[in-house]
């Protein structure tokens, strides 16, 4: 994963603001990225959220990663911050352990092409104001949440 | 948040978050 | 006798509690223990002894059954609390200052607060109409 870091790229994407991309082929099943941020308590996840939206920020870098930890790459993290969500995606989410630590890998579930944008799905939880999903896959959902 | 927020750290591993003291109180 | 709770509805489980239910610890972030006993008329009075050897803080004071366990006493609308140091009172998570807080002419003392300091907290809550 280390070495794969500069073989990805941020820059603007067709679904929305910034996305990450591939500068080279990457095939099913390697580990593309590891998402990195700030492990907090699920109070303090709370707490942030109310500030993010507050100033505007949105809370869209909360990664839940068990019943009770969350990673936040809003202020503090790495490229895997900038994957935007697709309801057909070219990656996956998994929490896997390593040394008793958690950590979350995002990695491809089918051939990802030189230029391709990373893309997984958030699987975000139903809520009632919804968050208009931009994807543009023909099997769109048409919300985030 | 932009791609290139000022203050932003970039990261090459989790890091757990030091709580401070005063995490939850209202700041007037 | 009436000591913290052992129960997880009133005690946050990642607070470590003595076996006699009277001294309590916890790190990485405020979290609150409860009573075993709730009052609801009447004058209560309790004390809190303070080891400040141990690097941290503390927020003592009275909560409704409601108070959030994930979160120091004073942080929601069913607390009330005094912080050790710098001595301050807090309710929904603001200090509470000037003669309309809930224990005027409290503060300058807590400034005070040493090890082996002893902290009487008392309410009175006259019957209920």
């Amino acid at each position: 994963m280390r070495s794969r870091k500069n073989r990805l790229r941020f820059a603007r994407s067709k679904i929305h603001d910034w996305g990450l991309f591939a500068l080279e082929p990457i095939d099913a099943g390697e580990i593309v990225i590891e998402y990195i941020g700030e492990m907090i308590r699920q109070k303090v996840a709370d707490h942030r959220e109310k500030i993010y939206e507050k100033s505007g920020i949105g809370s869209s870098y909360l990664f839940r990663i068990d019943d009770d930890n969350i990673i936040d790459a809003t202020k503090a993290g790495n490229l895997a911050r900038f994957i935007n969500h697709c309801c057909d995606p070219n990656c996956n989410a998994k929490i896997i352990t390593v040394d008793t630590q958690k950590k979350i890998v995002i990695y491809a579930n089918k051939p990802v092409a030189e230029g391709e944008e990373i893309t997984y799905d958030y699987k975000f939880p139903i809520e009632e104001d919804k968050i208009p999903c931009l994807c543009g896959a023909t099997a769109c959902r048409g919300f985030l949440n | 948040w932009s791609a290139f927020a000022p203050d932003f750290r970039e990261l090459d591993e989790n890091v757990e978050y030091e709580e401070m003291e005063d995490e939850f109180d209202m700041v007037e | 006798p009436v000591t913290l709770s052992f129960e997880v509805t009133h005690t946050a489980p990642q607070m470590k509690l003595s076996p006699d239910g009277l001294t309590i610890f916890t790190e990485k972030g405020y979290r609150m223990s409860k009573a075993t006993h709730g009052v609801y008329e009447g004058c209560w009075y309790y004390e809190v002894k303070f080891h400040s050897n141990e690097k941290g803080h503390a927020r003592v004071g009275w909560s409704q059954i409601s108070g959030d366990l994930q979160a120091p006493c004073g942080c929601d609308v069913f607390s009330y609390s005094f912080r050790d140091s710098p001595g301050t009172l807090f309710h929904q998570s603001a200090h509470v200052k000037g003669n309309d807080a809930f224990s005027a002419g409290y503060i300058d003392m807590l400034d005070a607060i040493e090890d082996g300091d002893v902290l009487g907290i008392m309410i009175n809550l006259p019957p209920p109409t």
